[in-house]
């Protein structure tokens, strides 16, 4: 991770379910690319961060430093992808949904 | 229909499933692969991957959940409940579909009247008539009723021209007893003779299929509803931050205050004191130890005893008491 940018990127994280114990009732998959967002959100800030307008102003503000204690915009995710999950319910009758925001696509400061 | 391998399943199907050996494909009918799985568990595979490969969402939903039979035989019938209690209310039912394996079969061949004409002339038996045909029927019943429920619906059946898996759109009346809040289906295929069910092996056993929209998923933390089972605070079923409860808390609570005789290290006798006289005296050790063993005194409390020892000990620093021989032998050390 040492080498990953400063600024606010996806960082790659895989997610394997028996890390996280629930193996025994997910059937398939057994682990996905989930990702995760991390780095600075200062000013001024490069467009591929894709900042809201409130986050550019937010990080002015900060800059200009009038106002104290105000925090730099987060590096959050922006846009993110489903994940189908079968797995066995309670009842161990198997079920498969499809989980909205389960991965990582884009990040950006928020 | 949809044609699909016979295959021979262990009821664990699901834990083969778990066992992530990956389904042998179906190559037609005659195809019985070596590692049993049930068409139920083949079935749901083969969404799961057309979503995982393609994004098709299964059934225009984003839920899919399958209900397996339970077989009773009831007055010499064969007959197949679904439990489908476990569906959340947030999940609104787009189709139901009823997935079951048949395959055609004659009633019992007649015998025709048989004169013998010649000695070696053998009896004819009459050509089988036509194939039978079979009705599904289904009633649905709460948890608790011990009745056949109530007739949800009938559908006669065209007989297949050989053994081959078919699938009904039983949405209404699986969204009728839903609605009735009776959530115990059972399912008969009735063909008026006596039912060849009994020896379908149960990896031909019907299941449902229910295609849902949950309205719930897109809660920030819907994968927890489904997919949490444990929680921090379930173990102790406590209340989080709640103290846990004395009688609830299976471990022992240990007394801080020793109950019983301690084996400390004082020495036996010491709680003698001779009488206290004015002032404090500097005992010798002879005066203090008139003889090398001492018989046990019974013991006083520990509270008196630590007084007494205290005040011992405030007198004068106690010295162990040897025989003359380890005396010399410590002096020449």
């Amino acid at each position: 991770q040492w080498d990953e940018p400063r600024v606010c990127s996806r960082r790659y994280l895989k997610v394997d379910f028996a890390d996280i114990g629930w193996n025994e009732w997910i059937i398939s998959p057994k682990s996905f690319d989930a990702y995760y967002c991390a780095g600075a959100c200062e000013f001024p800030m490069p467009k591929i961060v894709r900042p809201s307008n409130h986050a550019t102003i937010q990080s002015i503000v900060r800059a200009v430093g009038i106002i104290p204690g105000i925090p730099e915009p987060c590096c959050v995710p922006d846009k993110m992808n489903s994940l189908g999950v079968l797995f066995l319910d309670e009842n161990r009758n198997v079920v498969l949904k499809v989980y909205p925001n389960m991965s990582v696509e884009t990040c950006a400061c928020r | 229909s949809h044609m699909a391998p016979a295959r021979s399943s262990s009821p664990e199907a699901s834990e083969n499933l778990l066992g992530h050996k990956d389904p042998p494909h179906s190559q037609g009918n005659t195809a019985s692969a070596p590692e049993a799985q049930d068409m139920l568990s083949v079935h749901m595979l083969r969404l799961y991957e057309k979503y995982s490969r393609r994004g098709a969402r299964p059934g225009g939903g984003n839920t899919v959940r399958s209900f397996r039979a339970r077989l009773e035989m009831i007055d010499q019938k064969a007959m197949y409940f679904f439990n489908l209690t476990s569906m959340q209310d947030s999940e609104m039912i787009l189709t139901a579909t009823f997935h079951f394996y048949s395959e055609p079969w004659w009633p019992r061949a007649r015998e025709a009247p048989c004169k013998q004409r010649a000695k070696n002339a053998s009896c004819r038996l009459l050509p089988p008539g036509l194939p039978t045909r079979q009705h599904l029927v289904f009633h649905s019943l709460s948890q608790n009723t011990a009745t056949h429920g109530l007739l949800r619906g009938a559908m006669a059946l065209t007989p297949p021209p050989k053994g081959l898996w078919q699938a009904k759109d039983i949405s209404p009346i699986v969204k009728a007893a839903r609605r009735d809040g009776e959530l115990l289906l059972s399912a008969q295929l009735e063909s008026g003779e006596k039912d060849p069910e009994v020896s379908r092996p149960n990896h031909q056993a019907p299941y449902i299929l229910i295609y849902a929209n949950d309205l719930a998923i897109s809660e920030p933390n819907s994968v927890a509803v489904t997919l949490q089972r444990y929680d921090p605070f379930q173990a102790g079923d406590t209340e989080p931050g709640a103290a846990p409860n004395s009688s609830v808390d299976p471990r022992v609570r240990r007394a801080t205050q020793a109950t019983g005789p301690l084996q400390d290290n004082e020495l036996p006798g010491l709680d003698e004191r001779p009488a206290h006289t004015s002032h404090t005296q500097h005992y010798h050790k002879h005066e203090l130890w008139p003889s090398p063993f001492r018989a046990l005194k019974p013991r006083v409390g520990r509270k008196d005893r630590r007084k007494k020892g205290q005040d011992v000990f405030l007198a004068s620093s106690q010295v162990l008491n040897f025989d003359e021989q380890t005396m010399q032998k410590a002096r020449r050390k």
